[in-house]
């Protein structure tokens, strides 16, 4: 068998700026995927350092570069397993961990979980020494931009209380909150 | 999302994704990258997979695990499990997406029903990419 190393940056409409910069990226990924193959590193190796260039491009959709949610944080997801004895383990909804892929795979390896999610597993992760970054770091310019256009396109708007609503629920709290019995 | 499937010398596999999920995303919301069977799946006697695309379609088809029977079961190719699997998803829950897999035997398959995908691989010390169909 020839070791192989095969990667995504993700799928649908890419916009035409954003072909060459994926190219690159992938591109980048697999040789850093295929040189840990070549010096005799293991396939979980492989596919973490791969995740990881991935992770650090903002051309992707996942670490630096992820999407917005509704209220404009980041909350990413990532998982890994090992085909020798079906092991697995994933994060999901963490925040401030720069390569997710690198928490997921201590999910695997220390703990006797599949699957940890949400602020305790960011704490986990951060316990477990997992690198952190600030949500800005994580926020690029095109996601911004993509959030902002999503925004508009559903009419949401900030709330009194900073947080983004269609003008429905904002009439709706407000009747609510206007409800004195 | 991205995601990767090495295999060695020694036909061991491993997968991988990672995403930062949709846009405009309710704070909470799970996709298919970290579900087992969905987004991810990796058997040494079958197949390593990587998935991408609308992970609410992906979680109800349960993609991964469907390519990895459909090459462990039926000896489908994984390209051709792969076609099959989304064709599938698309006929019974919608949504599109990409896949990406090896087989024990070193087989690749990479697909998918969107308009593109962004994929690369690399072995025998070339590399391949692409992003439209027929690269």
């Amino acid at each position: 068998l020839m070791p192989t190393i095969l990667v995504h940056g993700g799928a649908g409409d890419i916009d035409e700026d954003m072909v060459i910069r994926k190219f690159n990226g992938t591109k980048a990924a697999v040789r850093q995927g295929y040189q840990v193959l070549m010096d005799g590193g293991s396939v979980m190796d492989a596919v973490m350092e791969t995740i990881k260039v991935l992770e650090d491009n903002p051309a992707f959709n996942a670490g630096k570069g992820a999407a917005l949610t509704q209220p404009g944080h980041i909350e990413t997801d990532a998982s890994i397993m090992r085909g020798s004895d079906l092991a697995a383990g994933s994060v999901a909804s963490v925040s401030g961990i720069r390569n997710p892929i690198v928490a997921a795979r201590k999910v695997l390896e220390q703990t006797p979980h599949v699957q940890l999610a949400g602020d305790s597993a960011s704490n986990w992760a951060v316990d477990q020494g997992c690198e952190t970054e600030d949500e800005d770091y994580f926020i690029t310019l095109h996601q911004y931009e993509y959030w902002l256009q999503w925004l508009a396109d559903h009419n949401m708007t900030k709330s009194t209380s900073g947080e983004y609503k269609t003008m429905n629920q904002i009439e709706t709290m407000d009747k609510w909150k206007n409800q004195k019995s | 999302t991205v995601g990767a499937v090495a295999i060695d010398a020694d036909g061991n596999i491993a997968a991988g994704t990672s995403t930062g999920g949709l846009t405009g995303k309710l704070p909470g919301r799970v996709g298919d990258t970290p579900g087992i069977g969905h987004g991810v799946f990796a058997d040494n006697d079958s197949v390593g997979v990587s998935g991408t695309g609308v992970g609410e379609s992906f979680m109800k088809v349960g993609v991964a695990r469907r390519v990895s029977y459909l090459v462990e079961k039926t000896g489908l190719s994984p390209n051709d499990a792969i076609t099959e699997t989304l064709d599938y998803m698309a006929q019974r829950v919608g949504g599109d997406g990409g896949v990406i897999a090896i087989d024990g035997a070193g087989n690749l398959g990479i697909g998918w029903n969107s308009n593109q995908m962004s994929w690369a691989y690399g072995r025998n010390g070339e590399l391949h990419y692409g992003v439209n169909r027929g690269e």
